[in-house]
């Protein structure tokens, strides 16, 4: 029950987690069975804690799944590092944003969690040279991306300006409105 | 290109197409891919004179029917035609590059031709799906009513049979039945499948599918009893066309229920299915669709988002230092690597799932039912979280491109748009995340009893008698 900075360790830990939310929620909701409540009513009381416990569920399979898959690829070991190094994002990430479900119940204790802190921020340092990479190998052609903001040749401000050009009221130097309103509310002011 | 993207792309450690190919599948589905997207894009009939943003709803609506038709006419005019093809132009990203605010001819495809196939008897898909595949007609799915969503069977819309005509009788008893949000039948479709409340010999036999004209095939006039229109503008899927539908007293032959399942016959005898579970198979295969979409909105999202933090500079992070690309700040990584990490997670996690499903069907043909539920569950929740959590990446990385991500033009709103309304369609995320909680208490129960459990819950044995040690 010691907890290790592992891969192993983190996966049983979510798996842990979910056990823990169903059965949790299982044990509240018979207790109000127990003490007299309808089986439904029971249901609906306890429903927060069941769709955590479903999420948890769900959350332990996808941070497996990951994990597993990227294990098990046939690829060259740059890219290996990189698939492992945003695997184990994905889980710290999610383990620290639900730290209190980890420290209820898996072997994460309080003391463990500076290092898991400190885990994280170190796989942020080594994927930021490889993040323009990896979207890069998303492959999204410019029209599927359709932004300004993320073409390929990086040249942000001279289309976000082009797209402004765009606005219908760009077309004319003076907007109708000017005349009809702005005009005699200026001179109604003076 | 950009002097900072240059640097970012000589300092990558790993070769990036050796990770695109791995995405699509191998080399082979890379260069498909790549082909299909320039057959569409290269079109100059899909090119908008106007950004479409700058347009009335009406004409909004009026170009997508335009390019929705130019588009299916071209997919079916493809050397190499493939459900790839189909599932990229309905749902995927080139679909959404087309046409960025909804396809109004998607529900055609995705639920009316599906249905028709699955609920069908040979007959009725011999006539009803050579006339929807040939574009004689155009179908939608109707089953939401005002008043009710996920739950189906509370569903008001009544097909009453009269033995003495052979025909149903539909009607919409209250306001709160009118069909609420079928994309395509506010003014596109001229037909739909309507899921109703059955009543024959003054019994009623709970929800069934039923085939309806809603418009004359040469007018496009709603037909007498079908009253229809569009529901209005959302926040986003604009152009999907969704529409309301209500009925009143509209006669339908006794052929148009789908009856692969259950039958109505003749005099009003009712027969029904052995099981009604085989029913589940579409609405499980549209999830895992949804799972694998939710991956590319967010592929695309966070693409926009990273290049733009490595081209925009910020602040002062040392005194007297240039301003620093934003992807230098901690926060910045903080925002945007997760976000990169959950598009594989979602991908890798639908490609599971996709396989359970594919194995799960075979056992069902030959009469197994006994890993369906597990699968109900797993896609019920994974639907939920991918979607989920892909609306709410999508709004990290529109925050993380400051007030440039506001701007309609970043394409971040409209994906925003697209991803969050899937948090909805096809089951509401609590909804369906109480629907994987009943499974897992029905679970649980077998775990402290002892049983074996399928393969994706066996972890409740192992940890039932778990206990955290302080």
């Amino acid at each position: 029950a010691i907890w290790e900075n592992s891969m192993d360790c983190v996966v049983k830990a979510f798996y842990q987690v979910a056990a823990g939310k169903v059965k949790s929620a299982a044990e509240h909701m018979e207790r109000r069975a127990k003490g007299g409540m309808s089986s439904e009513d029971a249901w609906n009381e306890s429903s927060i804690e069941l769709v955590a416990a479903s999420t948890a569920h769900c959350r332990a399979f996808m941070v497996e799944k990951f994990v597993e898959t990227v294990s098990k690829s046939s690829v060259s070991r740059p890219l290996q590092t990189v698939l492992t190094q945003l695997a184990e994002l994905y889980a710290l990430y999610w383990l620290l944003i639900n730290k209190g479900d980890f420290l209820m119940f898996s072997n994460l204790s309080p003391a463990d969690v500076d290092g898991l802190q400190l885990w994280l921020e170190q796989l942020l340092a080594k994927l930021r040279p490889n993040a323009v990479g990896i979207v890069d190998s998303f492959d999204i052609h410019d029209e599927i991306l359709g932004s300004p903001l993320g073409a390929w040749d990086g040249r942000v401000y001279e289309r976000m300006f082009e797209e402004s050009q765009k606005s219908p009221l760009n077309s004319e130097p003076v907007n109708k409105s000017f005349h009809e309103y702005l005009k005699p509310f200026l001179r109604s002011n003076l | 290109v950009n002097p900072d993207l240059v640097r970012e792309r000589q300092k990558c450690t790993f070769n990036t197409l050796e990770l695109t190919h791995l995405l699509d599948g191998g080399e082979a589905k890379t260069l498909e891919r790549k082909e299909r997207e320039d057959y569409f894009l290269s079109d100059p009939a899909f090119k908008d004179e106007v950004p479409m943003e700058y347009l009335s709803h009406k004409e909004q609506y009026e170009h997508s029917v335009r390019k929705a038709c130019h588009m299916f006419k071209k997919l079916q005019e493809m050397p190499h035609g493939s459900m790839d093809n189909f599932r990229q132009l309905l749902g995927g990203m080139l679909g959404s590059a087309i046409i960025k605010d909804g396809n109004p001819l998607a529900l055609h495809y995705v639920m009316f031709l599906p249905t028709l196939a699955g609920q069908g008897t040979v007959e009725q898909q011999a006539f009803w799906i050579s006339r929807a595949w040939n574009l004689e007609i155009i179908g939608t799915y109707a089953q939401t009513e005002l008043g009710h969503g996920t739950f189906i069977r509370g569903l008001e819309t009544t097909a009453t049979y009269d033995p003495a005509t052979q025909e149903f009788v539909l009607n919409s008893p209250t306001l709160t039945s009118y069909k609420w949000w079928p994309g395509g039948l506010g003014h596109t479709a001229n037909y739909a499948v309507v899921v109703a409340q059955l009543y024959t010999q003054g019994k009623c036999h709970g929800i069934h599918p039923f085939i309806v004209q809603l418009r004359d095939e040469e007018t496009h006039m709603p037909l007498p009893g079908i009253i229809i229109g569009e529901i209005g503008a959302k926040l986003g899927m604009n152009t999907t066309n969704n529409g309301y539908l209500g009925f009143k007293q509209v006669r339908i032959p006794l052929e148009n229920m789908l009856m692969k399942n259950n039958k109505v016959l003749e005099d009003g005898t009712y027969v029904k299915s052995p099981s009604d579970k085989l029913t589940y198979g579409t609405m499980m295969f549209v999830r895992v669709v949804i799972c694998q979409d939710m991956s590319s909105y967010l592929s695309k999202a966070v693409t926009i988002a990273t290049r733009y933090s490595a081209v925009r500079h910020q602040s002062e992070m040392k005194p007297g230092a240039p301003e620093p690309q934003v992807l230098d700040y901690r926060t910045q990584q903080y925002k945007l690597l997760p976000s990169i990490a959950s598009v594989f997670a979602m991908k890798f996690s639908a490609q599971w799932i996709w396989e359970m499903y594919n194995v799960v069907n075979s056992e069902l043909d030959q009469g197994d039912l006994e890993r369906l539920p597990e699968l109900h569950a797993a896609s019920c929740c994974l639907k939920a979280l991918c979607t989920s959590d892909a609306a709410s990446a999508v709004e990290t990385v529109r925050l993380a491109c400051g007030g440039h991500g506001y701007m309609k033009s970043s394409n971040l709103p409209s994906t925003y748009g697209l991803v969050t309304a899937a948090c909805t369609y096809e089951g509401e995320n609590t909804v369906l995340l109480l629907q994987t909680a009943r499974y897992l208490m029905k679970t649980w129960q077998q775990a402290r009893s002892g049983q074996t459990l399928t393969p994706s819950v066996a972890y409740l044995n192992l940890y039932s008698d778990w206990r955290q040690p302080r």
